[in-house]
């Protein structure tokens, strides 16, 4: 099995299991002793261990955040994260941009941000999309973990309903799932960047979601949004838009980029990934290294904005 | 694991907000037990709705009954599925 492999013979084109990803990950810090080491910032619901690669090179840097399965069934975007990590080590100290940006900034990846929901996409239903919390007074289980957090959290864009996709939680940071990175962003106090990734429709988007106010940045999140979904759409010609998550796609309220805009996170970020229009969440895992290598020149465009524009 | 045999990804196409709110009306109807892929958002933007078997073809009759566009995304969920099994195996083994 993939578990006792090296990360140089993964099989990056297929979808893998939540034990596979973690022995990959494993794989990955013994290999790179002095780049790689792995934080568990808490634990699932049901007790799974909520695992954040750290990339660094020093100690007390600003960092870049990237999370990707907080939607459990949007396989293609844990897939991309696993090749986003294997990407970076294999670069560092080849790629000047990525050399320069882990020389004064770490980057952390949370491959799997919800697992309950993703093993049971794995072993019960492939379309679960939720935490797997019980809610009480109710046969309906699990929270949506992008309209939990403590923006705007309650409102339009959300549902009361636990039997509903879009279920809010009973209380903003319910979902253990959800504390755990709101208490890692507020201990570790210097995240600059942060990239919520999901899928799919293709779409890059910025705060806000729960209101149509415009974020202060706005103009500077939008310029960076273009110039990222052009460097994006130059690899395979895949088209994305871009915009505010309220003009761009719905009003969504409790989602996480809003709270962390809101905790002073400027370069706050969602990516919608591709599914070319065909396969929805079903994307075939030949498409997964596509996604992954167009994703990361965008996810380069941000770094990169974000790494020569701290604040 | 579930079984998603005979189950489709319908693909509509709202032309104007009385459409987009007439596919929004669905997401009440609990007893259809949809799956929106993509919510109902504003016109023009596809709304991809995935629809049990026995519900397939009352929900076709209700787009068509009131002119709303749409297509079929996927045909069989189910088959998509057990390629991307079969995928994975292929890869352990």
């Amino acid at each position: 099995s993939e578990d006792g492999r090296s990360t140089n013979s993964f099989n990056y084109a297929a979808y893998h299991t939540f034990d596979e990803i973690n022995a990959f990950i494993d794989n990955l810090v013994s290999e790179n002793p002095n780049l790689v080491s792995k934080i568990q910032i808490g634990s699932s619901y049901e007790g799974r261990p909520l695992n954040v690669l750290k990339f660094s090179t020093g100690p007390n840097r600003p960092a870049f955040w990237i999370d990707t399965g907080i939607h459990s069934r949007e396989w293609v975007t844990q897939a991309s994260a696993v090749w986003f990590a294997k990407k970076i080590v294999t670069d560092f100290g080849k790629d000047p941009s990525l050399t320069n940006t882990l020389n004064q900034m770490d980057i952390l990846i949370e491959i799997v941000t919800n697992p309950d929901g993703f093993v049971y996409t794995h072993k019960s239903d492939r379309m679960w999309r939720k935490t797997r919390s019980p809610n009480s007074g109710s046969l309906c289980v699990g929270t949506d973990p992008n309209r939990n957090w403590d923006a705007g959290f309650g409102g339009p864009g959300s549902s009361s309903n636990p039997c509903t996709e879009t279920y809010r939680g009973r209380a903003a940071h319910s979902e253990p799932e959800v504390k755990a990175i709101v208490d890692f962003v507020k201990s570790h106090g210097n995240i600059k960047g942060f990239v919520s990734i999901h899928s799919y429709s293709q779409m890059l988007l910025f705060p806000y979601g729960y209101t149509n106010t415009r974020v202060p940045d706005h103009d500077e999140l939008n310029a960076v949004s273009k110039k990222a979904i052009t460097a994006l759409a130059s690899l395979y010609g895949t088209a994305y838009t871009y915009g505010s998550i309220i003009s761009t796609i719905y009003q969504a309220s409790g989602g996480t980029i809003d709270w962390t805009y809101n905790q002073g996170i400027k370069h706050s970020y969602s990516f919608e990934l591709r599914d070319t229009g065909r396969y929805g969440f079903a994307l075939p895992a030949n498409q997964i290294i596509p996604t992954a290598e167009e994703t990361w020149l965008a996810l380069t465009i941000l770094i990169e904005h974000t790494r020569d524009n701290l604040y | 694991l579930e079984n998603f045999s005979g189950q489709q990804v319908l693909r509509i196409f709202p032309t104007d907000e009385a459409q987009v709110n007439l596919v929004r009306a669905l997401e009440d109807e609990e007893y259809l037990q949809l799956d929106f892929w993509t919510s109902p958002s504003r016109v023009l933007l596809p709304i991809d709705i995935r629809v049990p078997l026995h519900h397939l073809q009352s929900v076709k009759v209700y787009l068509e009954s009131n002119s709303i566009q749409y297509s079929i995304m996927i045909h069989d969920v189910q088959n998509l599925l057990d390629e991307e099994q079969r995928d994975m195996r292929r890869n352990r083994a």
